[in-house]
């Protein structure tokens, strides 16, 4: 009736506290989006700065963060990827979620000092992360 | 029930793996195959750092080698485009015994002739020789008359075991000439014509003589004190070689066509040495390529 509807025009449509923006965010982005990381190494740290002369610093890079259920084109993920995810939603658990793990690496050169005095340069492959994917 | 056959099989598996010793299950590769890096790392993750005892370079071949790397990699360790993507590995060897030979003549300019041998071990069976210098450094700049000098090298076959038949001594001896210009830092010599045969036959110890004939513009009198060329040409090189390594650690570049393959890179066909001398640029050898052979 009149008084009903009236009152629950007055009602706020959502609590004074609520944050639009915050709600829909859940929607848009992951909170801690499969992403790549820095993680800068120096050699000293594993104590291999004396036979390591360059780089002083290293930084492998990783991947880190949740995958979305609907991992398609965003993350160069195959259809596997969803199918995984589907699997251990709807069938069975134990199967695990898709895991963000990196897709692409870059090359790392080295000088270093070999045990009998030489030196050596050398360039070694996959050293250095430079894009994930959720697989 | 196959499924439970299986996982009955994995978890029998995993507790073999369980029992044994880690390292059992990566069986280090033998020294010949052991790629730079892999080995340290299993090190550090089964037993700490490694700390294998080392002897220290020499600080002038360090110094080249660190100035090569600046040359060929960023700050942060990536390997730059402008080297040739021929090779991925550059070794720099310090003799490790060097004996005089017979005395100079001061009046022909012809230098004493030293006795080298390099130690090649950690030449690995997948790594192949591309080109290879024998590298003289100065100091620092050397002021001196520019020169026109020819090097002669032999290479000694190792003294053979009693046991074997005698075998006349098989040494290959070149000559090359070039001529020093002033400020030069370091010069190189391309001895790959007589390395490749050699390493490739996994010839790992390298017995060399090596002695130059200089003839200065101004006429040295025989009292005159060693001119710096003398004293510098008397310090004994180290051995550089330029190879590819062949093993899947290793970066290997796709060959792209604007890289011309420079001449520089190309061991002389001909068998002939070329010898140039490069100045702050020896790096790269780019520069060496627009030096006359």
């Amino acid at each position: 009736d009149q008084e009903t509807v009236s009152s629950e025009l007055k009602k706020p449509l959502v609590p004074a506290s609520f944050n639009l923006s915050e709600y829909f965010k859940q929607f848009l982005f992951p909170q801690n989006e499969c992403e790549l990381h820095d993680f800068r190494l120096s050699f000293s740290q594993l104590k291999w700065d004396i036979w390591i002369v360059a780089p002083r610093k290293y930084n492998p890079r990783y991947c880190k963060g949740d995958c979305p259920r609907a991992a398609g084109h965003r993350y160069g993920s195959p259809v596997h990827t969803m199918v995984q995810n589907v699997i251990h939603e709807k069938l069975d658990p134990s199967v695990p979620r898709s895991s963000c793990v990196p897709a692409k690496y870059s090359p790392l050169s080295v000088l270093t000092i070999e045990t009998d005095g030489s030196i050596a340069y050398k360039e070694y492959e996959d050293m250095i992360a430079t894009q994930c994917t959720c697989r | 029930s196959q499924a439970s056959s299986g996982e009955a099989q994995i978890a029998a598996s995993a507790a073999l793996e369980s029992e044994a010793q880690p390292w059992s299950l990566l069986q280090p590769l033998d020294e010949r195959h052991r790629s730079g890096l892999l080995s340290p790392l299993l090190k550090v993750l089964y037993d700490g750092p490694d700390g294998a005892p080392r002897l220290q370079p020499e600080a002038r071949a360090l110094r080249y080698m660190k100035r090569l790397y600046k040359a060929y990699a960023t700050k942060e360790g990536i390997p730059k485009s402008n080297r040739s993507p021929l090779y991925n590995t550059i070794r720099l060897f310090t003799p490790c015994a060097q004996h005089k030979q017979a005395p100079g003549d001061q009046a022909t300019g012809t230098l004493p002739s030293v006795d080298l041998l390099f130690n090649l071990d950690r030449v690995t069976a997948v790594e192949h020789l591309l080109k290879s210098v024998l590298l003289y450094t100065f100091s620092n700049s050397v002021a001196f008359p520019s020169a026109k000098c020819v090097c002669n090298l032999v290479i000694k076959e190792p003294e053979l075991s009693s046991k074997t038949l005698p075998k006349a001594p098989n040494s290959f001896t070149v000559n090359s000439q070039f001529e020093f210009r002033k400020k030069y830092k370091w010069i190189e010599i391309d001895v790959t014509a007589l390395l490749q045969p050699l390493v490739a036959s996994n010839r790992r110890s390298i017995h060399m003589s090596v002695n130059f004939t200089c003839l200065t513009a101004q006429p040295q009198r025989p009292s005159a004190q060693k001119s710096p060329l003398h004293t510098t040409l008397l310090v004994p090189p180290s051995l550089l070689l330029y190879l590819n390594d062949t093993s899947a650690e290793a970066y290997h570049r796709r060959y792209s066509h604007h890289h011309k393959r420079r001449p520089s890179q190309v061991p002389d066909q001909k068998g002939g040495l070329s010898a140039y001398p490069t100045g702050e640029e020896a790096a790269e050898p780019v520069r060496a390529s627009r030096h006359r052979r």
